[in-house]
């Protein structure tokens, strides 16, 4: 950092003055790791995480897949964790997620997702949930089933189930519904829906601006 | 290639800690701390442009020095401090949805510098 009197080493221009110079990097490094994330500005957040949702959730982030190289088509890759929004309808838990399109820059491509929820069983029960996604129909009028999973659970605990194509698809258009339907007699509160830490939550593993970025000359 | 030490004006690298805190952005980047936005800066004579780093040798220093005093005119365009080693910026950070991402940003903390 030159001194104050002299010019500055790289450019010849007169030298800023210490402040103005701290006050330009600052501005720099912000703007700089904005654009790097696709961002305009920096997020102003909607519905705070809690401390104890989210050491839950990192615990189950992953790094890159092994042998993925990110760099071979300049794709950037994002893991993820979306918490659900959570009603109940007639006996069926709705589970509402946000993939947030931030990072619609160059096209999000889902390549995996998979749905982490807590049950609370009784001792010796084992449990049938089906699992329906639905999808925003063609106009954005209704959802649509667009396929379901069958699960067996037979502990508390939690559970990870992976989701297919349809879903993966629905997260990259930024919006995922899930209904979990128990069959059978187990209470409808077998699935833990609140307390802090046992939010149930989507991990998405994404790419952004993959093969089809346009590659600057 | 070296860090910049007190009045140095040869081509060297300079730290510089962006502190999430200190620009209010910690409340939405979970992990790091901060991003050490280091950058390059000062002169780089002819007679070590070239360098991976000004460390390179005494030797190769002379000789350069004697190729660039005896060729004739000045070798084109001057030769410009710029990073020769960078690695990724890992980043956890809350979305506008408040989605917890993770994601690596290659190439965005400068390691070293050296002159083209």
């Amino acid at each position: 950092i030159p001194r104050a009197d002299s010019q500055c080493l790289a450019c010849g221009e007169p030298a800023l003055d210490l402040k103005s110079q701290r006050k330009l990097l600052l501005d720099l490094a912000k703007r700089s790791i904005l654009d790097k994330l696709h961002l305009s500005h920096r997020p102003t957040l909607s519905r705070p995480v809690s401390r104890a949702a989210l050491r839950t959730a990192l615990q189950r982030l992953h790094g890159p897949p092994k042998g993925a190289h990110p760099e071979a088509d300049n794709g950037q890759e994002y893991e993820i964790i979306s918490f659900a929004e959570t009603g109940l309808s007639n006996n069926q838990t709705r589970l509402d997620f946000r993939v947030s399109s931030d990072r619609t820059v160059g096209g999000m491509e889902v390549q995996q997702a998979s749905l982490m929820f807590f049950v609370q069983l009784p001792p010796n029960t084992t449990w049938t949930l089906k699992v329906r996604v639905l999808v925003l129909g063609p106009r954005d009028a209704n959802l649509t089933l667009a396929t379901q999973h069958l699960l067996e659970v037979d502990a508390s605990g939690w559970h990870q189930l992976f989701l297919g194509p349809e879903a993966q698809a629905a997260c990259s258009q930024g919006h995922l519904t899930l209904e979990l339907v128990p069959e059978g007699q187990v209470a409808q509160s077998s699935v833990i829906l609140g307390g802090a830490a046992h939010r149930p939550f989507v991990v998405a593993r994404v790419r952004v601006g993959g093969k089809h970025r346009v590659r600057r000359h | 290639g070296i860090d910049c030490q007190g009045g140095s004006r040869m081509c060297c690298r300079q730290e510089f800690f962006v502190d999430f805190r200190e620009i209010g952005w910690h409340d939405w980047i979970i992990q790091p701390e901060g991003y050490a936005m280091n950058f390059c800066t000062g002169q780089c004579p002819l007679h070590v442009a070239g360098m991976p780093g000004i460390a390179a040798s005494f030797h190769t220093a002379v000789l350069n020095l004697l190729k660039a005093n005896t060729a004739t005119g000045t070798a084109g365009g001057g030769s410009c401090c710029v990073p020769t080693a960078r690695r990724p910026l890992s980043l956890l950070y809350y979305d506008r949805d408040s989605n917890i991402v993770k994601t690596d940003i290659p190439d965005m903390v400068v390691e070293a510098c050296g002159c083209s």
